[in-house]
């Protein structure tokens, strides 16, 4: 609760003029954003701690809890996330927060363009990997290794569910070898 | 051919040889629409009389309504694969887009990335996002409520008192929460937005929406200080997402243009939440 409290709190300071119009002074509006990313990460903790309690709620027959970190990346925006850049093999687990069921293309930033994505019945996914636009990859203050976006659908994430895809570093490359531009037309 | 075309079944964008977007073919359908990014130069009133305010982080109030273009010619790389197809443009060089339409999608989505905006030349700048299209939307156009009811809007109108438009664009700017569209009696082209922006329809056929700003006065609301946000010293680099849907206009028992984008908004704005995990199995062992 201290960590849902402190979030309801933040929201609430959220919903001053100046923060939903963006008329507050640059410091302000920095306190804002710090303000929400200490609350949406004190709140990371509860969300693992449920998201643990019903995958092994699910698993019946698992012995030991899997302790599943459940790491958010706040800069999937720029194309940027530690977990999916720096581990050959992860799980990302997604979340539908809507009351019907959704198919949704995914993007995850890694480093290179062979991967394998298996979904939670163990089927081999087919998977894209488009190359980070040369626009964002140049960004200065951009500090990540992520060349590629890997693309796949999430198809039918149950409402109000969750599914988790295992994403492994293939040492096969694919057929189609590395993503490369259409030739120019002239 | 000279042209590059993206899309699947269901839509396809064709870019010119110049690189901008040039023509939809979506819902059997094909209509002349393109894209571009403009910029609206500041106004810097003196801020003593009420009238002349600058624009700032209260007013949106282009100088003589001057406009300049990002760039008369896009350099891009087109990217297709089994799952989505892209075309990444360059407009400029703190203006870029990618184009990208996913193989069982029934819209395109236009992921933009503006900024560091320039003030070298100490002019304040208004970065928009503008779609023209052959509708003949007839001075109409619709605006969202905060992501539910669509307003109507007419150009140089108000629903409830004879206005006196002093300012032709500013005067005809709306907010856009979600979505903004218009249509004629054959065609719909509308844009669903990540974020809340201003927005407008300024021709018949043409919606614009404001994307990113930098300014360099006070607008004398309150605030005391321009809408000059910088990170690490730079103006800030902006990154976002519109949606393109184009289609029939006419109301079909079937399936109306309308219910899909209001599905896609929702997903769009409400997509689920991602969380990663280290994981030492193989997969036999993860399964």
């Amino acid at each position: 609760d201290p960590h849902l409290n402190f979030l309801r709190e933040t929201m609430g300071i959220m919903q001053h003029h100046d923060a939903v119009t963006g008329t507050e002074k640059q410091k302000v509006a920095l306190d804002y954003a710090k303000r929400m990313s200490v609350a949406l990460r004190a709140c990371s903790t509860n969300i693992r701690s449920v998201l643990n309690q019903l995958s092994i709620a699910s698993d019946r027959n698992s012995q030991e809890p899997s302790k599943f970190e459940f790491k958010t990346c706040t800069l999937l925006n720029i194309s940027s996330c530690a977990t999916s850049e720096l581990n050959k093999r992860f799980a990302l687990t997604l979340y539908n927060p809507l009351a019907h069921s959704v198919n949704e293309y995914v993007r995850v930033p890694v480093k290179d363009y062979n991967y394998v994505v298996i979904d939670p019945t163990g089927k081999v996914l087919p998977v894209q990997a488009v190359p980070v636009p040369k626009a964002v990859s140049n960004m200065k203050h951009r500090n990540s290794s992520a060349q590629y976006e890997l693309v796949f659908l999430a198809s039918s994430l149950p409402p109000v569910g969750y599914k988790t895809y295992y994403i492994e570093k293939s040492e096969t490359i694919p057929a189609i070898g590395k993503p490369s531009p259409s030739p120019k037309k002239t | 051919s000279s042209y590059t075309v993206i899309g699947n079944n269901n839509i396809q964008l064709t870019f010119d040889t110049n690189g901008f977007l040039a023509e939809v073919t979506a819902d059997g359908m094909t209509r002349m629409i393109s894209q571009e990014f403009l910029y609206y130069e500041a106004a810097t009133g003196n801020n003593a009389e009420f009238l002349n305010r600058s624009s700032g982080a209260y007013i949106f109030r282009p100088d003589n309504n001057q406009i300049r273009f990002a760039t008369d010619e896009v350099t891009i790389e087109v990217y297709k694969g089994q799952l989505v197809q892209e075309v990444h443009q360059k407009f400029n060089d703190w203006i870029s887009q990618v184009v990208r339409v996913y193989k069982q999608s029934n819209h395109a989505e236009f992921e933009w990335l503006v900024g560091p905006i320039p003030i070298k030349d100490n002019i304040g700048k208004e970065v928009i996002s503008r779609f023209k299209s052959d509708i003949k939307s007839d001075g109409i156009f619709f605006t969202d409520s905060n992501g539910r009811e669509m307003l109507k809007r007419k150009r140089n109108h108000r629903e409830t008192w004879n206005v006196k438009i002093h300012e032709s664009v500013a005067g005809n700017y709306y907010p856009v929460t979600t979505k903004i569209a218009l249509e004629d009696t054959t065609a719909r082209m509308a844009i669903l937005t990540d974020r809340a922006q201003g927005g407008s329809s300024l021709e018949d056929g043409v919606l614009e929406l404001m994307v990113h700003r930098r300014l360099l006065h006070d607008d004398a609301f309150g605030v005391g200080e321009a809408l000059n946000e910088t990170e690490y010293g730079e103006g800030l680099i902006a990154r976002g997402k519109h949606h393109l849907f184009v289609g029939q206009s006419l109301q079909r028992p079937d399936v109306s243009l309308k219910a899909i984008e209001r599905l896609v908004q929702l997903e769009t704005l409400l997509p689920s939440w991602k969380f990663f995990s280290n994981v030492s199995y193989s997969s036999d062992q993860w399964l």
